[in-house]
């Protein structure tokens, strides 16, 4: 009947969430403890330069098998929550194809050390100039800022699992087929982010400020495809023959 | 989409492990 509020017990919040944050923590590539063990590893200076002197399309391959690699766990949540297997074949699509890399996006800011701005990256924790030689430097400042920025919000595991899949429950996404469908899980994810937020007693505005995090992320995967265009307009053989196969279908 | 999507296709088959 075109109402998209469904009418939700605390119960089923409280179910929702668990559910979305037990699939997290099994899907999320790295547990908070490992990351904190390797948090001292960053890398020298001659391996900084040596990723600097790299082929240009020599980094760019390297940044897509890591960024497919993250996407495949991001797929593997997706399939965990409950509800989006149930959606149309078309809609998962839609939603992994426009979602997964926004995912990886949020989960990074796992993977970020704010003190030294690092990313855990190829084993040991790297700052922006690790990857000079993509020549996108205005796209990592601003993927670094992104990271920082989710950083400094300190969400706990099940408030960035459950933003996590608020984000890939995007109902406004182009070509859905049963948009109504999507949107109730959307609405579902949301009123258990909220139910989380309140729980853990956190501040009134914080789910105004994931919000407007939403644009940012969008920002940032239209600047991935944009940088990627660029790329593959002088190194077509490169995407075409190297680059990993989900990676290609997805931004291809 | 399925057409253009098959690696994500088969990863949505996949059951979870």
């Amino acid at each position: 009947n075109g109402d998209t509020s469904p009418t939700v017990s605390m119960a089923e919040l409280d179910h929702q969430a668990q559910i979305i944050s037990k699939s997290h923590l099994e899907t999320c590539q790295y547990l908070r403890e490992e990351l904190q063990q390797m948090s001292w590893q960053n890398f020298l200076q001659d391996e900084v330069e040596s990723y600097q002197s790299k082929p240009r399309e020599v980094m760019w391959q390297l940044c897509a098998v890591k960024i497919t690699e993250a996407i495949q766990y991001v797929v593997e949540f997706a399939k965990r929550i409950d509800g989006f297997m149930d959606l149309c074949q078309n809609d998962q699509i839609v939603l992994l194809k426009a979602g997964s890399l926004e995912v990886v996006f949020v989960r990074m800011c796992r993977m970020f050390d704010s003190q030294n701005n690092t990313v855990y990256f190829d084993g040991k924790f790297a700052g922006p100039d690790v990857f000079k030689a993509l020549g996108c430097d205005d796209l990592i400042t601003s993927v670094f800022d992104f990271a920082k920025s989710m950083c400094s919000l300190h969400l706990s595991e099940d408030e960035l699992a459950l933003f996590s899949a608020f984000v890939l429950l995007s109902a406004d996404r182009s070509w859905l087929q049963e948009k109504l469908q999507v949107e109730k899980l959307q609405q579902k994810t949301q009123l258990a982010l909220q139910h989380v937020l309140q729980k853990n007693q956190r501040e009134d505005g914080l789910l105004n400020k994931l919000r407007c995090k939403v644009s940012a992320l969008r920002s940032l995967c239209s600047r991935h495809t944009e940088k990627l265009s660029a790329f593959r307009a002088v190194y077509p053989d490169i995407v075409g023959t190297h680059f990993p196969p989900l990676y290609k279908e997805l931004f291809g | 989409l399925k057409e253009k999507h098959k690696i994500l296709h088969q990863l949505l088959q996949n059951s979870t492990s």
